[in-house]
């Protein structure tokens, strides 16, 4: 309205300045069209690329609703794969591991916890006293901000973080969901040679009646049988977990802590490093890249608490794609590849003595993230 | 960055009391926020 209500002003006070020629009326003219035009294509090109965008969340929304919407072949996934993410992920650590000038780190980090919603109160030294981005990264926090839950029948959070899923593994092949729609095996997560307590379903006989036998046999594979096989999504059925095997997957956030505690009184028996794919782990990265916790590079940790079996997968990313292990300190991850060939089978350590292990309390420090 | 726990835990018959069942149960909802050392389940002695 704004433009009409301009263009038929122009053409009035044209009309009125009658004096001047008729070709420097029309060029003039001419100009003063040219900018409300662009304006106006501008602001219908907004508009439909608004109402494209709030078609398609509508469609998402829906998608997600029926459960059909995750992992489809989705071109930014395919585009991550072709990404030097290993080498990225390894420079923006060298550049987080620049020593800051004293007078900038206040406010360098104050940015960083305004930007991904860090608390600054629960930081345990002063701001100037961390050298470097990454360093503050992996902060610690204050004597006494997380209280450890001292229940003795619970298990606590080893982690800050949001909760994606959590359930009890009850079918065949312990299968654990990342998104609606898609799961992975609990064996894929946590390799072909894990304690997992699962039993063998007798084909003959129905699932209340049937003969539960140990998987030792199965966990005998070798890794490239399995590998070979089928690479990441294999199916270790017909094996189902025993009873009371549950399963809980915590996301951190950019400016969460990202120290990892122990969950319960437990003794860790081994340690699997796995180096797979640094692929971003966001929400949408979640929802589009297929088998996403069991392609990225991981540190599991299992061993036996009181219940029974006991088992925590860290899982690295593009930007904290290096793992630090409190309780195995020589332990690097985020190396470079020294193969291209993929899957590489993963490196064990069995921690001694043999059968007991390391003994962790609950609330103990394990393990951080690191940027790079 | 994630963490995945896979754990063991006590489980037992349905009981009529659910509140006191000593069956492991999570006290969290998708979605939450926790921090750590906060009790991500919970089961009765």
């Amino acid at each position: 309205t704004t433009f009409f209500r301009k263009v038929q002003a122009t053409e009035a006070r044209a009309s009125l300045n009658s004096g001047g020629s008729s070709s420097s009326n029309s060029s003039s003219q001419g100009s003063n069209l040219l900018l409300p035009g662009a304006t106006v294509a501008t602001i219908v090109m907004l508009g439909l690329l608004h109402a494209r965008r709030l078609y398609d969340d509508q469609k998402v929304e829906e998608a997600r609703e029926k459960g059909t919407l995750e992992f489809r072949p989705d071109a930014k996934a395919t585009f991550m794969r072709l990404l030097p993410l290993r080498s990225i992920s390894r420079f923006w650590g060298t550049l987080t591991s620049v020593e800051l000038p004293m007078w900038l780190r206040p406010y360098a980090y104050k940015g960083w916890a305004r930007a991904f919603h860090s608390n600054l109160e629960e930081v345990a030294l002063p701001l100037e006293e961390y050298a470097s981005l990454r360093e503050f990264f992996v902060r610690r926090l204050k004597e006494g901000t997380r209280p450890i839950d001292c229940n003795p029948c619970c298990l606590v959070s080893p982690v800050d973080g949001t909760v994606l899923q959590f359930g009890e593994l009850k079918k065949a092949g312990a299968m654990i969901e990342q998104v609606k729609g898609f799961s992975y095996s609990a064996s894929s997560l946590l390799g072909a040679s894990s304690l997992l307590p699962m039993a063998v379903v007798d084909d003959n006989k129905n699932e209340d009646g049937g003969q539960e036998g140990s998987t030792d046999d199965a966990n005998q594979k070798s890794w490239w049988r399995v590998s070979l096989a089928s690479p990441k999504v294999r199916d270790p059925a017909p094996a189902c977990p025993l009873k009371g095997l549950f399963y809980c997957v915590i996301y951190l956030r950019p400016g969460d802590y990202h120290r990892i505690h122990s969950p319960v009184d437990w003794n860790v028996l081994g340690r699997r490093h796995f180096s797979g794919c640094l692929f971003p782990m966001n929400e949408r990265a979640t929802r589009t890249i297929r088998n996403l916790h069991v392609e990225n590079e991981r540190i599991v940790l299992e061993g036996k608490w009181q219940e029974g079996f006991m088992a925590m997968a860290a899982i690295g990313a593009t930007n904290i794609g290096s793992i630090e292990l409190f309780i195995e300190p020589t332990l690097r991850t985020n190396r470079p590849w020294k193969k291209m060939l993929h899957p590489e089978p993963p490196e064990e350590q069995v921690y001694e003595p043999k059968g007991t292990g390391v003994f962790l309390k609950k609330g103990d420090e394990l393990a951080a993230f690191n940027m790079g | 960055s994630t963490v995945v726990l896979v754990f063991q835990a006590p489980i037992s018959e349905p009981s009529a009391d659910k509140s006191m069942s000593a069956e492991f149960r999570f006290c969290i909802k998708k979605g939450d926020r926790v921090r750590m050392g906060e009790a991500l389940g919970r089961w009765h002695d």
